[in-house]
Protein backbone atom coordinates (compact mmCIF):
# COMPACT_ATOMS: atom_id res chain seq x y z
CA UNK A 1 0.00 0.00 0.00
CA UNK A 2 1.18 3.61 -0.74
CA UNK A 3 -0.71 6.71 0.39
CA UNK A 4 0.11 10.66 0.54
CA UNK A 5 -1.23 13.51 2.30
CA UNK A 6 -0.63 17.41 1.48
CA UNK A 7 -1.23 20.81 2.02
CA UNK A 8 -0.81 23.39 0.07
CA UNK A 9 0.10 27.16 -0.04
CA UNK A 10 -3.48 27.76 0.11
CA UNK A 11 -4.64 25.67 3.47
CA UNK A 12 -5.79 22.91 1.36
CA UNK A 13 -5.24 18.98 2.89
CA UNK A 14 -5.31 15.85 0.22
CA UNK A 15 -4.85 12.48 1.33
CA UNK A 16 -4.97 9.60 -1.06
CA UNK A 17 -4.02 5.82 -0.69
CA UNK A 18 -3.58 3.01 -3.09
CA UNK A 19 -2.97 -0.81 -2.78
CA UNK A 20 -3.06 -4.06 -4.71
CA UNK A 21 -4.41 -5.33 -1.23
CA UNK A 22 -3.62 -8.68 0.53
CA UNK A 23 -1.12 -11.88 -1.26
CA UNK A 24 -3.58 -14.48 -1.83
CA UNK A 25 -7.27 -12.70 -0.87
CA UNK A 26 -10.15 -14.32 -1.97
CA UNK A 27 -13.46 -13.94 -2.90
CA UNK A 28 -13.34 -9.92 -3.95
CA UNK A 29 -11.95 -9.03 -0.84
CA UNK A 30 -11.82 -5.09 -0.38
CA UNK A 31 -9.61 -3.77 2.58
CA UNK A 32 -9.33 -0.54 3.90
CA UNK A 33 -7.85 1.97 1.22
CA UNK A 34 -10.62 2.36 -1.20
CA UNK A 35 -12.96 2.96 1.77
CA UNK A 36 -13.72 6.89 2.95
CA UNK A 37 -12.82 7.27 6.59
CA UNK A 38 -11.46 3.85 6.89
CA UNK A 39 -8.03 4.18 5.10
CA UNK A 40 -8.13 7.62 3.69
CA UNK A 41 -9.52 10.81 4.88
CA UNK A 42 -9.65 14.20 4.92
CA UNK A 43 -11.40 17.52 6.27
CA UNK A 44 -10.03 21.08 6.72
CA UNK A 45 -7.94 20.43 9.69
CA UNK A 46 -6.23 16.91 8.89
CA UNK A 47 -5.44 14.64 6.08
CA UNK A 48 -4.25 10.76 6.93
CA UNK A 49 -3.66 7.52 4.78
CA UNK A 50 -3.28 4.46 6.41
CA UNK A 51 -1.63 1.02 5.79
CA UNK A 52 -1.98 -2.56 7.52
CA UNK A 53 -4.77 -5.43 8.38
CA UNK A 54 -7.66 -3.34 6.39
CA UNK A 55 -10.53 -5.01 8.26
CA UNK A 56 -9.18 -3.41 11.65
CA UNK A 57 -8.82 -0.24 10.17
CA UNK A 58 -12.50 -0.10 8.59
CA UNK A 59 -14.20 -1.17 11.79
CA UNK A 60 -12.04 1.21 13.75
CA UNK A 61 -12.89 3.80 11.11
CA UNK A 62 -9.19 5.21 11.82
CA UNK A 63 -9.13 7.88 9.46
CA UNK A 64 -12.53 9.33 10.21
CA UNK A 65 -11.77 9.07 13.64
CA UNK A 66 -8.59 10.59 14.10
CA UNK A 67 -8.73 13.11 11.48
CA UNK A 68 -11.98 14.06 13.43
CA UNK A 69 -10.86 14.12 16.81
CA UNK A 70 -8.25 16.44 15.34
CA UNK A 71 -10.98 19.15 13.96
CA UNK A 72 -13.06 19.07 16.84
CA UNK A 73 -10.02 19.62 19.24
CA UNK A 74 -9.18 22.43 16.81
CA UNK A 75 -12.24 23.93 17.46
CA UNK A 76 -12.02 23.71 21.21
CA UNK A 77 -8.62 25.59 21.59
CA UNK A 78 -9.41 28.31 18.68
CA UNK A 79 -12.41 29.04 20.88
CA UNK A 80 -10.83 28.54 24.22
CA UNK A 81 -7.67 30.74 23.59
CA UNK A 82 -6.53 30.67 19.76
CA UNK A 83 -6.06 28.55 16.94
CA UNK A 84 -3.64 25.29 17.42
CA UNK A 85 -1.50 26.50 14.66
CA UNK A 86 -0.49 29.55 16.60
CA UNK A 87 1.05 27.50 19.44
CA UNK A 88 4.21 26.29 18.01
CA UNK A 89 4.54 22.63 18.50
CA UNK A 90 0.49 21.65 19.82
CA UNK A 91 -0.78 20.69 16.47
CA UNK A 92 1.69 18.36 15.88
CA UNK A 93 2.16 16.92 19.79
CA UNK A 94 -1.91 16.43 19.93
CA UNK A 95 -1.52 14.93 15.84
CA UNK A 96 1.06 12.34 17.12
CA UNK A 97 -0.95 11.31 19.97
CA UNK A 98 -4.23 10.57 18.03
CA UNK A 99 -2.09 9.29 15.93
CA UNK A 100 -0.08 6.49 18.14
CA UNK A 101 -3.49 5.87 19.98
CA UNK A 102 -5.53 4.93 16.80
CA UNK A 103 -2.79 2.80 16.12
CA UNK A 104 -2.63 1.04 19.98
CA UNK A 105 -6.59 0.84 19.24
CA UNK A 106 -6.05 -1.10 15.89
CA UNK A 107 -3.35 -3.47 17.53
CA UNK A 108 -5.37 -4.02 20.55
CA UNK A 109 -8.44 -5.78 18.16
CA UNK A 110 -5.34 -7.55 16.76
CA UNK A 111 -4.47 -5.88 13.77
CA UNK A 112 -1.06 -4.04 12.76
CA UNK A 113 -0.25 -0.55 10.40
CA UNK A 114 0.84 2.60 10.15
CA UNK A 115 -0.55 6.40 9.44
CA UNK A 116 0.34 9.24 8.13
CA UNK A 117 -1.27 12.46 8.42
CA UNK A 118 -0.88 16.07 8.79
CA UNK A 119 -1.42 17.82 11.44
CA UNK A 120 -3.63 20.82 11.56
CA UNK A 121 -0.64 23.46 11.03
CA UNK A 122 0.78 21.19 8.61
CA UNK A 123 3.22 19.18 10.01
CA UNK A 124 3.42 15.61 8.56
CA UNK A 125 3.36 13.22 11.15
CA UNK A 126 3.33 9.07 11.62
CA UNK A 127 2.70 6.08 13.67
CA UNK A 128 3.19 2.53 13.14
CA UNK A 129 3.55 -0.69 15.43
CA UNK A 130 5.20 -3.03 12.62
CA UNK A 131 9.02 -3.11 12.16
CA UNK A 132 9.37 -1.03 9.67
CA UNK A 133 7.46 1.40 7.33
CA UNK A 134 8.25 2.76 3.92
CA UNK A 135 7.81 6.86 4.51
CA UNK A 136 8.82 10.01 4.02
CA UNK A 137 8.13 13.71 4.34
CA UNK A 138 9.01 17.44 3.39
CA UNK A 139 7.86 20.87 4.16
CA UNK A 140 8.79 24.39 2.53
CA UNK A 141 10.70 25.14 5.70
CA UNK A 142 13.60 22.93 4.32
CA UNK A 143 12.22 19.60 6.37
CA UNK A 144 12.84 16.45 4.32
CA UNK A 145 13.56 12.69 5.72
CA UNK A 146 12.39 9.04 4.28
CA UNK A 147 13.23 6.04 6.54
CA UNK A 148 12.70 2.54 6.63
CA UNK A 149 12.55 1.12 10.05
CA UNK B 1 2.11 30.42 2.13
CA UNK B 2 3.65 27.35 4.33
CA UNK B 3 3.57 23.39 2.44
CA UNK B 4 4.12 20.17 3.51
CA UNK B 5 3.59 16.76 2.29
CA UNK B 6 3.99 13.03 3.43
CA UNK B 7 4.09 9.68 1.95
CA UNK B 8 4.29 6.09 3.05
CA UNK B 9 5.05 2.98 1.15
CA UNK B 10 3.42 0.23 3.32
CA UNK B 11 4.31 -1.02 7.00
CA UNK B 12 5.30 -4.86 7.77
CA UNK B 13 7.82 -6.85 8.49
CA UNK B 14 10.51 -5.59 6.64
CA UNK B 15 13.01 -7.94 7.60
CA UNK B 16 16.94 -5.79 8.08
CA UNK B 17 18.89 -8.75 7.32
CA UNK B 18 16.90 -9.51 4.04
CA UNK B 19 16.99 -6.28 3.08
CA UNK B 20 20.41 -5.66 0.58
CA UNK B 21 22.26 -2.24 0.38
CA UNK B 22 21.06 -2.08 -2.90
CA UNK B 23 16.92 -2.74 -2.55
CA UNK B 24 17.15 -0.64 0.89
CA UNK B 25 18.77 2.54 -1.55
CA UNK B 26 16.38 1.63 -4.63
CA UNK B 27 13.61 1.74 -2.05
CA UNK B 28 14.93 5.34 -0.27
CA UNK B 29 15.64 6.51 -3.92
CA UNK B 30 11.82 5.47 -5.06
CA UNK B 31 10.35 7.39 -1.78
CA UNK B 32 12.84 10.32 -2.85
CA UNK B 33 11.15 10.71 -6.20
CA UNK B 34 7.61 10.46 -4.77
CA UNK B 35 8.65 13.31 -2.21
CA UNK B 36 10.01 15.35 -4.86
CA UNK B 37 7.24 14.57 -7.37
CA UNK B 38 4.82 16.20 -4.61
CA UNK B 39 6.87 18.71 -3.49
CA UNK B 40 7.59 20.41 -6.86
CA UNK B 41 4.14 20.84 -7.32
CA UNK B 42 3.07 22.23 -3.80
CA UNK B 43 6.18 24.61 -4.03
CA UNK B 44 5.15 26.08 -7.44
CA UNK B 45 1.80 26.73 -6.15
CA UNK B 46 -0.16 23.97 -7.10
CA UNK B 47 -2.69 22.20 -5.45
CA UNK B 48 -2.81 19.59 -2.41
CA UNK B 49 -4.57 17.18 -4.88
CA UNK B 50 -2.27 17.51 -7.59
CA UNK B 51 0.98 16.69 -5.31
CA UNK B 52 -1.16 13.72 -3.69
CA UNK B 53 -1.79 11.99 -7.23
CA UNK B 54 1.92 13.24 -8.23
CA UNK B 55 3.42 11.53 -5.51
CA UNK B 56 1.24 8.11 -5.13
CA UNK B 57 1.57 7.91 -9.43
CA UNK B 58 5.26 7.58 -8.57
CA UNK B 59 5.27 4.56 -6.04
CA UNK B 60 2.35 3.57 -8.09
CA UNK B 61 4.89 2.99 -10.85
CA UNK B 62 7.65 1.51 -9.19
CA UNK B 63 7.50 -2.81 -8.54
CA UNK B 64 9.16 -2.26 -4.84
CA UNK B 65 5.50 -1.27 -3.73
CA UNK B 66 2.25 -3.09 -3.43
CA UNK B 67 0.57 -0.86 -5.54
CA UNK B 68 0.02 -0.39 -9.49
CA UNK B 69 2.95 -2.14 -11.30
CA UNK B 70 4.27 -3.86 -7.97
CA UNK B 71 0.61 -5.15 -6.54
CA UNK B 72 0.49 -8.39 -5.28
CA UNK B 73 -1.21 -11.51 -6.72
CA UNK B 74 -4.69 -12.81 -5.73
CA UNK B 75 -5.59 -16.41 -5.18
CA UNK B 76 -6.62 -16.03 -9.07
CA UNK B 77 -3.16 -15.17 -9.62
CA UNK B 78 -4.65 -11.17 -11.23
CA UNK B 79 -3.82 -8.17 -9.58
CA UNK B 80 -7.26 -6.62 -8.04
CA UNK B 81 -6.05 -2.75 -7.28
CA UNK B 82 -8.18 -0.56 -5.19
CA UNK B 83 -7.38 3.39 -4.38
CA UNK B 84 -9.08 6.34 -3.09
CA UNK B 85 -8.63 10.20 -2.89
CA UNK B 86 -10.51 13.12 -0.38
CA UNK B 87 -10.29 16.64 -0.88
CA UNK B 88 -10.09 18.17 2.82
CA UNK B 89 -11.88 21.59 2.50
CA UNK B 90 -14.84 20.51 0.80
CA UNK B 91 -14.91 16.78 1.79
CA UNK B 92 -15.09 15.54 -2.08
CA UNK B 93 -14.22 12.12 -2.56
CA UNK B 94 -13.33 9.15 -5.05
CA UNK B 95 -12.51 5.74 -4.98
CA UNK B 96 -11.86 2.69 -6.93
CA UNK B 97 -12.20 -0.93 -5.29
CA UNK B 98 -11.28 -3.82 -7.83
CA UNK B 99 -9.97 -2.46 -10.77
CA UNK B 100 -7.34 -4.89 -13.01
CA UNK B 101 -6.51 -3.09 -16.29
CA UNK B 102 -6.03 0.88 -14.97
CA UNK B 103 -2.63 1.04 -14.60
CA UNK B 104 -2.61 4.49 -12.15
CA UNK B 105 -5.68 3.68 -9.66
CA UNK B 106 -4.89 6.66 -7.65
CA UNK B 107 -5.64 8.62 -11.07
CA UNK B 108 -9.30 6.57 -11.32
CA UNK B 109 -10.25 7.95 -8.17
CA UNK B 110 -9.79 10.87 -8.73
CA UNK B 111 -11.49 10.49 -11.61
CA UNK B 112 -14.32 9.26 -10.19
CA UNK B 113 -14.58 12.16 -7.16
CA UNK B 114 -13.98 14.77 -10.11
CA UNK B 115 -15.74 13.33 -13.49
CA UNK B 116 -19.02 11.42 -11.52
CA UNK B 117 -21.15 11.76 -9.44
CA UNK B 118 -20.27 8.90 -7.36
CA UNK B 119 -17.73 8.44 -4.28
CA UNK B 120 -16.84 4.53 -5.14
CA UNK B 121 -16.81 2.38 -8.17
CA UNK B 122 -15.86 -0.93 -8.53
CA UNK B 123 -14.44 -4.01 -10.81
CA UNK B 124 -15.00 -3.65 -14.24
CA UNK B 125 -17.14 -0.81 -14.28
CA UNK B 126 -14.55 1.13 -13.08
CA UNK B 127 -12.07 0.01 -15.62
CA UNK B 128 -15.06 1.01 -17.69
CA UNK B 129 -15.23 4.53 -16.33
CA UNK B 130 -11.33 4.67 -16.86
CA UNK B 131 -11.41 3.81 -20.33
CA UNK B 132 -14.02 5.90 -20.86
CA UNK B 133 -12.15 8.88 -19.18
CA UNK B 134 -9.81 8.09 -21.62
CA UNK B 135 -7.12 6.97 -18.63
CA UNK B 136 -4.22 4.58 -19.87
CA UNK B 137 -4.87 0.97 -19.98
CA UNK B 138 -2.33 -1.80 -19.56
CA UNK B 139 -2.86 -5.46 -19.57
CA UNK B 140 -2.49 -7.53 -16.78
CA UNK B 141 1.30 -9.15 -17.64
CA UNK B 142 1.88 -5.03 -17.08
CA UNK B 143 1.55 -5.65 -12.90
CA UNK B 144 3.41 -8.79 -13.31
CA UNK B 145 6.46 -8.90 -10.94
CA UNK B 146 8.07 -12.34 -9.84
CA UNK B 147 8.68 -11.88 -6.18
CA UNK B 148 5.03 -10.88 -5.70
CA UNK B 149 3.95 -14.62 -7.83
CA UNK B 150 6.78 -16.15 -5.47
CA UNK B 151 5.12 -14.45 -2.40
CA UNK B 152 1.70 -15.93 -4.00
CA UNK B 153 3.12 -19.44 -4.39
CA UNK B 154 4.33 -19.39 -0.80
CA UNK B 155 1.46 -18.17 0.73
CA UNK B 156 -0.65 -21.12 -1.48
CA UNK B 157 1.93 -24.16 -0.11
CA UNK B 158 1.20 -22.50 3.54
CA UNK B 159 -2.37 -22.43 3.06
CA UNK B 160 -2.43 -25.85 1.67
CA UNK B 161 0.02 -27.55 4.78
CA UNK B 162 -2.41 -25.39 7.05
CA UNK B 163 -5.62 -27.30 5.49
CA UNK B 164 -3.54 -30.93 5.92
CA UNK B 165 -2.80 -30.16 9.99
CA UNK B 166 -6.65 -29.01 10.43
CA UNK B 167 -7.91 -32.54 8.46
CA UNK B 168 -5.00 -34.80 10.96
CA UNK B 169 -6.87 -32.60 13.60
CA UNK B 170 -10.35 -33.89 12.71
CA UNK B 171 -9.52 -37.35 11.98
CA UNK B 172 -7.87 -37.42 15.89
CA UNK B 173 -11.28 -35.72 17.29
CA UNK B 174 -13.75 -38.00 15.58
CA UNK B 175 -11.10 -41.24 16.60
Amino acid sequence: TVGAVAIDRDGVISAGTSTGGMTGKRWGRIGDSPIIGAGTYANAKCGLSATGSGEYFIRLAVAYRVCSQLERIEREVSEEAGSMASRPGLAAQVAQLAADKAITEVGELGGSGGVILLAPDGTPVWAFDTPGMYRGKATSDGQRQVAIY
Amino acid sequence: GQWSIVIHGGAGTIKRDAMTPEKDAEIRAALDRALDAGSEVLAAGGSSLDAVTAAITVLEDDPNFNAGKGAVFTWEETNSLDASIMRGDTLEAGAVAGASTTRNPILLARKVMEESPHVLLSGEGADQFARDQGLKQVKPDYFFTQHRFDSLKRHKARAKRREKVSQLDDDGKFG
